[in-house]
């Protein structure tokens, strides 16, 4: 797993994953 | 809801109870997107469905470079259909109870 953290100046937190790719829609 | 490119879901299911629910964001087709976008995955926070605005989260994913400014409406707009949805459902299994 490769999820990372992105906190916001307003203290939001946004946590970043990778999308599996069966959720992705053909390009 | 409109097919703006960019997808909400529930990261975890609805009680029906708590304001704070847990969305996850991702792109489906960046085509629809009018800035260039970094591919960085599925964006997973918490939302206040009673307090907070969707154009607000939309905004700080800006700012934290997850999406071009110009995109900040469509991110806004996704969550925004999502968030009605959540609502609407949570409404319509109260009336039924």
């Amino acid at each position: 797993n490769t999820a990372t953290q992105v906190v916001t100046s307003a203290g939001r937190r946004f946590i970043v994953s990778p999308v599996p790719e069966s959720r992705l829609k053909e390009q | 809801a409109e097919d703006t490119g960019v997808r909400v879901e529930l990261a975890e299911e609805d009680d029906g109870r708590k304001a704070s629910i847990a969305l996850k964001l991702w792109v489906e087709d960046s085509r629809k997107l009018k800035g260039k976008y970094k591919d960085s995955g599925a964006i997973e926070f918490t939302f206040d469905i009673e307090r907070e605005v969707p154009e607000g989260v939309a905004q700080e994913m800006v700012e934290s470079g997850f999406f071009h400014e110009s995109d900040a409406k469509i991110v806004g707009k996704s969550i925004r259909d999502r968030v009605a949805l959540i609502k609407w459902r949570r409404e319509r299994t109260v009336s039924s109870a």
